[in-house]
This record gives structure tokens, sequence and C-alpha cells, in this order.
């Protein structure tokens, strides 16, 4: 069981400590609001009242026995700023923060964190590519231009093979499929003459460009 | 060529629009704040200075033309309703809106967009993710409990086969290992005595518990 430190419990920062002690985790949540962590006191391991501004309060939070600090705090940069500062100071070591701008995130990363996560930006970035791709529910980047990609099994290709229906597309040749998930089942072995039922999901592979042209004959 | 309207240019539509273009895309960004959209002006196919509370101003905008109308506007409530409710009276299908709050999700769903998005939460979940499972990179949810997961390859498993790698993790039985990305190449055959090189990226399938077993004893 890990133990976690949630700085901040904005939106984004409640739902980073929710969401981790849904998963089993130690959580201790703080915010200078003190209307705010009474309202999330059940949620959390523990929400404490602090302003860690101050050096002393974040000493007290004994922050070096967490696995991992988290601070979202987004509208003040000069809190965020101090505040990991003081986590430094103290010798905290995996920082996880939420950046407002590109000057903050800089700032940030000379004071030296793991990681920073600009939330409404790499959202909007998911956002635009589902807007572009409205035939591809999910994906993952496998680097050298390698995408794996999860998608809409249209109507007209219920108890079609595979054969059959990629010879309808196109430019289809340097696309694998790669699995297809039925029911509870994971398929890996998928001969071209594999039937595809009405609730399966295709999971594809292939480049960027591959994939693209894939999709523009899509629908 | 697909054309989108995004309305409200702070972190999260701006985010949105500049992929969108980024994609290949026409797009058209609008904003109250005469500053900003002189900032963004080259950004966008085209940038315009308008008041979405105002129906007549979003009648100019010809809202209907677009594939797609993002509104973008968090901190308004009352704002972000109005102009939902006027793209909806000039008979705009495709809407997809930030929500700033519960509230305000149900609000527009009884108005009917098409999606709701808060960026804040949803980042917030990934975020815990990847605290929780640090040998996770990415990951993709295929219903029934099924997950695809992309793993770090550890130094000690580089030239193993994988029925080595496997032997070693006790409850590994219920995951399998779905395709390894060797540079350009996708392998979707995966042998028992497939060998890992230093390189390459590993993707998991099973269910839930299954992988979290897998990942307690990974580290
Ligand atoms: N000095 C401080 N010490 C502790 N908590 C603080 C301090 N200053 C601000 N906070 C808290 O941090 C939380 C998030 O801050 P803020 O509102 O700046 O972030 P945000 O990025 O706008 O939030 P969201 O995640 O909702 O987008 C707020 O609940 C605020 O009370
Ligand atoms: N009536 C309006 N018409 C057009 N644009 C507007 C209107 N009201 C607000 N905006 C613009 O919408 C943008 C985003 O609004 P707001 O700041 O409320 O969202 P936010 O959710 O806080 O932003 P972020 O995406 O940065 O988190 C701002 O740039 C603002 O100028």
């Amino acid at each position: 069981m890990e133990r976690f430190l949630v700085i901040g419990l904005g939106r984004f920062g409640t739902a980073i400590a929710k969401e981790l002690v849904r998963l089993g985790n130690i959580v201790v949540g703080v915010d200078t609001d003190a209307k705010l962590v009474n309202r999330l006191a059940d949620s959390f391991t523990e929400a404490l009242i602090a302003d860690v501004t101050d050096e002393q309060a974040l000493r007290e939070l004994n922050a070096t026995q967490y696995d991992a600090v988290v601070v979202a705090i987004g509208s003040s940069l000069e809190t965020s700023i101090l505040c990991i500062l003081h986590l430094k100071t103290l010798g905290v070591k995996n920082i996880w923060v939420k950046a407002a701008s590109k000057a903050h995130h800089t700032i940030l990363s000379k004071l030296g964190v793991t990681r920073v996560i600009h939330p409404e930006v790499e959202m909007g970035v998911r956002i635009a590519q589902a807007l572009n791709y409205p035939m591809i529910n999910q994906f993952m980047r496998l680097g050298n231009g390698i995408y794996l990609v999860e998608v809409e099994v249209k109507p007209q290709w219920h108890n079609k093979t595979l054969r059959e229906i990629f010879s309808q597309l196109s430019g289809a040749d340097s696309v694998q499929a790669v699995t297809v998930k039925r029911k509870t089942e994971i398929k890996t072995v998928l001969p071209k003459d594999f039937v595809l039922l009405e609730e399966d999901r295709l999971v594809l592979a292939g480049s960027q460009s591959a994939l693209k042209s894939l999709a523009k004959r899509w629908f």
C-alpha cells in the first residue's frame, strides 16, 4: 500500500486524490480552504488545513514519508513555486506538479520535479484527436510513428472475415489486426478468415500515415 | 478537410484548436478577449472577436456550416449555457462542451450536447493511475474488465524469452502478450520462445485483477 500527499484540492487535485483512494492507497489531502477540507474529509485517509508556502507547515506534514507528493495549485505561480522549493529543501524526491503556463513549466523543470502536467492542454490534444478521427475510440503511441488504435466495428462488418474487411479498404496492407476482444476473451491469433461478431472490439496497429489513409476511407 | 468552430480560447480551447490545425483541418477560433484573438490570429484559419451570449453574433458566425462546434468556456456557467442554447436554436447538431462542475454537466446533458468534457477530472484520473502503476506507460480499456497495457521492459528482461519472463511472474498465466513493437515493426506472432530486445515495447492484455497482481510483483 503506497502513501501519497496531494496538495491543492481543486478539480484536478481532488480527482487525483479520489482515484488514488479508489485504487487502494493511503492519501492525505491538504488545502488552505477550511470549508473545502471539511467537505472532503471523508473522501481521503486524512484531509488537513495548511498553507504550503510556509516551510514549517510543510515540515509538520512530514512530506518525505510519502511515495509521491502531488502539487495541484494552478492559479498562483508564486504559491506553487514556493511549495516546490520547500519540498525540495525538505528532501522530497518524487514530485508531480500541475503547470498553468509554459513559463511555469520552465521554472518547475529548473527546480527539478519528477513530472509536470498541463491538464487542460493534454486533454485538449486528446479531444482534438477524437474530433479528427471519430472512428477511433482510443489509441496508444508505441514510438517510431507506430500506433495501436481501437476502432468502431461498423455494422456492415458483422459476420465478415478480416480478409473481406481489409480488402474493401485499400492501403490497408500496412495496417495489422493485432487483437480482438470478444466478451471477456482476448484473441491474439487472427487468421485472415477470422470472422468479426457484433460486440467485438478490434485493435489495429500501423504507422500514423497508414492509419490516417485507412481512416479517411473508413466513413 | 473538416471545419471546426472553437469558442473560448483559454488553455483548453486553444489546445484543441491548435491540434485540429496541426491535423490539417479548417479551424475558426472565437473569443471576447481582443488581445487574445490578435495574439492567436496566425495559429488558426481565422480568429474572430465575438460575444457568444449574443444570438445575433452566433448567427453571423454561421455555426451550422461546421462539422463540430466546441464550447470551451469554464468559469462562467451562464455564458456556457446561453451559448449552447443559441447553438441549439440555430440548429447546430455536433456540440462538444467543457463542464466545470457536476451541476454544469447535468444542465448541458438536459440541453442535449454530443459530448461533455471535464478536462481537470479526466486528467486527474489518468495521473492517479500513472502514480499507482509506475510500470505501466499507457493503457486501453476494452470493456468487460479487459485492458491492454504497454509496460516498461526492465533491463533484466533484455535477451530473455517471453517464457522465461512470464515464468518469473506468478499469476501471469491469465495475462497474454499481445504485441511487441521493435523499431518500426509490429510483431503480432509471439511464440513462447520470442526473445525481447532492449528497445522493444511490450503490450499485454488481461483482466484488471490479473494485471494488478502482475504489477505488484513487477517491481
Ligand atoms: N498556499 C496554499 N496552501 C495550500 N493550498 C492552497 C494554497 N493556495 C491555494 N491552495 C489551494 O489549491 C487549490 C487549487 O488551486 P487553484 O484554484 O489555484 O488551482 P486550479 O488549477 O485553478 O484548480 P483546478 O484543479 O480546479 O483547475 C485550491 O483549492 C486552493 O485553495
Ligand atoms: N461570452 C463569451 N464569448 C466568447 N468568449 C468568451 C465569452 N466569455 C468568456 N469567453 C472566453 O472563453 C475563454 C475561456 O474561458 P474561461 O477562462 O472561463 O475558461 P477556463 O475553463 O477557465 O479556461 P482554461 O481552458 O484555461 O482552463 C476565455 O478566453 C474568455 O475570454
